[in-house]
This record gives structure tokens, sequence and C-alpha cells, in this order.
């Protein structure tokens, strides 16, 4: 398996913050 | 002669001169007026008292106070540098300089080793890594084998380890992302840098006159 447990990890939504700066 | 108009600014219990921690962080003055804009109004989405609570960073990250998520609580306990629960303008300032574009590369692979070092031991750990990645798959409602889970971490951790001492230190985790840079894309929001477009209220609340 050619993949990259670091990259996999992050994908995760919880670690993307460009959400703190939508408009909610 | 005094002016007859004199402007008084409630500021949060967190607050920190805008000059200090430009000073301390990729951040212009400006930028720190423009973050204070978004600071006040994610804390005060759910208790207003100038604090961001857990439960206001989830609603910020997921539209949904309740939602749990591993990396989100970790994200959070970093940015709570002091560790009372709650992240304060300051710690909201200097934690988010490390996104920043402009900041150096180093901090931002320190602050995704110490997000990854879940038992905070001062090493990644396997099992702290196939936690993580289980985390994620639980997320992403994407199913996997426990084969192939332990396969992808095998690789990973033998890639890492170096030393072969069983777990990932420090030195061992900047070496794998110099050679896979990718792995701290999301260490970096291009959108710091454009702050103070987002948030062009902060001239009317600014305290200190700019000359950037």
């Amino acid at each position: 398996y050619n993949l990259n447990a670091f990259d996999i990890i992050s994908y995760s939504e919880g670690f993307d913050l460009s959400a703190l700066f939508e408009e909610k | 002669m005094g002016c007859c108009y004199s402007k008084k600014v409630i500021r949060t219990p967190g607050y920190k001169d805008p000059t200090i921690l430009a000073s301390e962080t990729p951040f212009t003055v400006s930028e720190v007026e423009a973050l204070y804009e978004l600071f006040k109004k994610l804390s005060s989405a759910i208790i207003n008292d100038g604090l961001i609570h857990k439960e206001e960073f989830q609603l910020a990250l997921f539209r949904n106070s309740k939602r749990k998520n591993l990396f989100a609580d970790r994200i959070f306990d970093l940015f709570d540098i002091k560790r009372n629960g709650v992240i304060e303008f300051g710690e909201f300032v200097r934690s988010l300089g490390v996104f920043h574009p402009n900041a150096p590369v180093e901090d931002k692979i320190k602050f995704a080793y110490r997000l990854y070092d879940l038992k905070q031991t001062g090493f990644i750990e396997r099992a702290e890594l196939k936690e993580m990645v289980l985390a994620l798959l639980r997320e992403s409602d994407i199913v996997l084998s426990d084969d192939v889970v332990e396969a992808i971490v095998d690789k990973t951790f033998s890639e890492a380890d170096t030393k072969g001492d069983g777990k990932i230190d420090l030195d061992e985790f900047m070496d794998m992302v110099k050679n896979h840079p990718m792995l701290i894309k999301n260490m970096t929001l291009p959108y710091l840098k454009d702050i103070t477009l987002a948030f062009p209220s902060f001239i009317f609340n600014a305290e200190v006159e700019n000359i950037e």
C-alpha cells in the first residue's frame, strides 16, 4: 500500500481550520 | 483643547495589544486587528464571554457544537496554551500565526508533531499513529480491513522510524516531512494573508494607527 498514514490523517475535517473563516 | 469624542472600546479578558502580538507573529498590526473581529464573532457564538470554548470551536469548524473529532480536539488543546479550557485572543493569534503562509516551516512541522503526539510523551508511537488513522477512517466512512490499516501504519512507521527504536521523534518526523512536504499542507492557511479584506470593520475598532 503506497499510502502514507500521516497523509491520510491530514485529510481530517478537524484539521481544516479554513472553516473558521467561513461565513456562518 | 481636547476632542469632544472619546472612543471607549470594551476588550475581552484575554485581549492583548495588537502591536505586541504583531511583533511576535507573522501578522501585521492590521491583520491582528482583523483577527480580533473574527475572534469576537467566534467567541460570542454560544457564550458571550470573549473566550472561545470548545463547543464554539466545534461550531465554527463543523457548524455543530456537539460534533466530536480527535484532530479538532487536539488543535483546540494546542491553541489553549494556558491549558485552562478556553482560547484567549492572544493564544488565538499566536497559534494561528503558525498557519500563516510566511510562518517558518519548522514551526509548522513542530506544531503538527505535537498534534500527532496524542499522549504527549514527546514521541509518536505506533499505537498513536494507528489510532489517528482509524479516527480518520471513522470520520470519512471509509472502510478498510484491519490488515490494510496495519500495512499502511507499518509502512509509514518503518519509513519514519529511521533509528528503529519503535517511536518517531521530532527529527525523524522533520526528515519525513522534508521528503513529503504535502504532509503539512493543512498547516498553511492562505486565507490568513487576506484577513483584513475579510474583516474590514477592524478599521473602525482599531486602536493602533497603522503606518505599515
